[in-house]
């Protein structure tokens, strides 16, 4: 259970990541 | 046909693999890209997320006594550290170059590394739980394999009191399993494996009843055969089902198609 949370904490911050890098990109295309 | 081959991994696992598909996109169709933000309050995120996941990643593999979960979590657990790496190198260039070409490709690889890292430990560690509920499984096989000494109704008594438990609680995990399952086909073959053995407990459990009563009524030499021969064929038939279910219960989408 425990590496369950810890693998969703670490899906959603890295969902988090991407996306904030992608809105930069999405302005060009 | 679903990529991740249960609902809990695809539940946690999809939203970044969309999210990671389509900054790949992005970075494909403007090479040049505009100006990075600073990323370095969200790459601290998944920083300490890693260092999180590590952490309890190790806790798991040392609390457990399976010797191939404590094999395969460790290369998933590197995997992981080495791709947050990439992203901390890639917020440190962005900070100094928004424009920086290299901090765009460390960008893409570790969060591609942490997709496929987080990816392979969730996998090690379902894995870790299929063999759990197969060593349910074989502690069923195994009583199965002892209905040879059951020649007295006081020892059927006693075999059907040590069975059930057993077989009830294989039910309920592979019916739990079942439910997990994204791939429809494993799915079905399942469901259809645990219902025969469903049905073939009575049966077994009568032809055992028939073959005690047939020898301690001295019936014809044939007559105890016929019931042993039949006896036999239903435990057979109920072993075989069992196996079907351990054999399905190893399967995974990856085994029929590579999505790395």
């Amino acid at each position: 259970e425990q590496i369950l949370d810890a693998a969703k904490s670490i899906a959603a911050a890295t969902a988090a990541l991407v996306k904030s890098a992608s809105a930069a990109q999405r302005e060009l295309v | 046909m679903p990529v991740f081959h249960t609902k809990i991994i695809e539940s946690i696992l999809e939203p970044v693999a969309q999210q990671v598909s389509k900054l790949v996109i992005l970075h494909e169709e403007a090479e040049d890209g505009n100006a990075m933000p600073d990323l370095a309050m969200p790459v601290q995120t998944v920083k300490l997320a890693v260092d999180n996941l590590v952490k309890v990643g190790y806790d798991t593999i040392n609390s457990s006594e399976d010797q191939i979960l404590k094999q395969d979590m460790p290369p998933a657990l590197s995997r992981v550290e080495e791709a947050s790496l990439l992203l901390l190198q890639a917020s440190q260039l962005l900070r100094t170059d928004p424009y920086s070409a290299p901090a765009r490709k460390k960008l893409i690889e570790g969060s591609r590394g942490i997709l496929q890292g987080t990816s392979a430990l969730l996998l090690a560690f379902d894995e870790s739980e299929v063999r759990k509920i197969i060593r349910v499984c074989k502690n069923v096989l195994e009583y199965l394999a002892i209905v040879e000494v059951v020649d007295r109704m006081e020892d059927l008594v006693t075999y059907v009191k040590n069975l059930s438990p057993v077989l009830t609680t294989m039910a309920k995990q592979v019916d739990g399993r079942e439910k997990e399952l994204t791939h429809q086909v494993h799915r079905e073959m399942l469901c259809h494996s645990l219902d025969q053995v469903k049905n073939l407990t009575p049966v077994v459990i009568s032809g055992i009843k028939i073959y005690i009563t047939a020898k301690e009524n001295y019936t014809m030499p044939q007559q105890v055969a016929d019931a042993q021969t039949n006896r036999d064929y239903m435990v057979t038939k109920m072993r075989d089902e069992i196996h079907e279910i351990i054999r399905v219960l190893q399967l995974t989408t990856y085994d029929e198609e590579e999505w790395d």
